[in-house]
């Protein structure tokens, strides 16, 4: 596995979103995972539409029934993949654009640019996820956004992050090995990701939180999907 | 009988901000992120949730020291207001993780 590696340099991950005072984020980490999916296997970049997930989709969790997805009242990156497998694909974002509210359902199958053939979660492994990362292009995961409120820049390792209450999902786009971290003493390796909080937000909409301890959840939720483009 | 109402006879918890340093941070906060709030009681709520929002990042900044935390967008906003409008993954039963859908095969990555 490479030392460094960010998928930004290869040139498969679109500008960053801003999701607006919305509950979209799943909606946003899907759509980040199947532009990069379609990127590693067709080498074209194209911008999705998260404004499709947040109208039309409304899978719920097969084990957990109250884990449906809600557009802006949240839900689950899985659940989408879900949907868009049944849906029949996504659209691009020109053709289905984002307004920061839930709508009626406007898809159109006919305007589909790209299939979700299948996905798949990823072990709760860290090297897992970095050799998933590597192969399969940017992940949708999972992560407590609590210190993100606050966060302007610099590598993220915050003494104490629960693992447990993930309420953010973000899109892993590479990762370093040399984030400076005081505390640990030594240069810890650190996640880049894409959040969906607009260019403004932390660095240059960017967060960098360091590995090796599963910090704030990072590795809890992380997913992979296969896409086919649409003939 | 005396008049039975109870009265309050301690000053609100948060102090006065209007005209300290707080404020002034306030209205750069909303030059700098376009802010404007309807009305006074709005602004004087606001400005109380960016003063408790400062001392949160200064928090912060204690726990996490590699990273920077201070003042963002989010800083008129209460955590809960925050986690409601700008999050959004729903808590789910997460068991042994991932919750939908098969489980990657395990990548040899020796060598």
């Amino acid at each position: 596995l490479p030392k460094d590696f960010d998928w930004r340099e290869k040139g498969a991950v679109t500008e960053v979103k801003d999701q607006g005072a919305c509950g979209s984020c799943w909606a946003f980490s899907t759509t980040g995972a199947v532009e990069g999916a379609n990127f590693v296997s067709t080498g074209k970049l194209v911008s999705l539409s998260e404004q499709q997930l947040v109208d039309c989709d409304k899978a719920c969790d097969p084990k957990d029934k109250k884990a449906c997805d809600n557009g802006c009242g949240g839900g689950l990156m899985t659940n989408a993949y879900e949907y868009l497998e049944k849906a029949g694909g996504l659209e691009e974002e020109k053709s289905y654009p984002y307004t920061g509210k839930r709508g009626h359902c406007k898809f159109d199958p006919k305007k589909v640019a790209v299939k979700v053939l299948n996905f798949t979660n990823i072990p709760l492994d860290e090297d897992q996820i970095t050799a998933r990362l590597v192969q399969h292009g940017p992940l949708s995961v999972g992560i407590n956004a609590v210190f993100m409120q606050t966060y302007i820049g610099g590598v993220s390792c915050p003494l104490i992050c629960s693992k447990k209450r993930l309420n953010h999902g973000v899109l892993l786009v590479g990762y370093g090995s040399k984030g400076f971290s005081i505390l640990r003493l030594s240069n810890k390796p650190y996640w880049i990701i894409k959040n969906s909080w607009g260019k403004k937000w932390g660095d240059n909409g960017y967060y960098k939180l360091c590995r090796g301890h599963d910090m704030c959840g990072i590795n809890s939720m992380a997913s992979a999907v296969l896409t086919q483009v649409s003939s | 009988l005396e008049d039975l109402t109870i009265r309050q006879v301690t000053e609100d918890r948060l102090p006065n901000l209007l005209g300290t340093h707080t404020e002034r941070k306030f209205r750069v906060f909303m030059s700098d992120y376009g802010k404007s709030y309807s009305t006074r009681e709005e602004y004087i709520h606001r400005l109380g949730i960016f003063a408790k929002n400062v001392l949160k990042a200064a928090e912060h900044q204690m726990m996490d020291p590699t990273a920077v935390h201070g003042v963002t967008q989010f800083s008129d906003l209460t955590e809960e207001e925050f986690k409601r409008m700008y999050t959004g993954v729903v808590d789910v039963d997460r068991g042994h993780g991932g919750v939908v859908g098969a489980e990657a095969p395990q990548l040899d990555i020796k060598g």
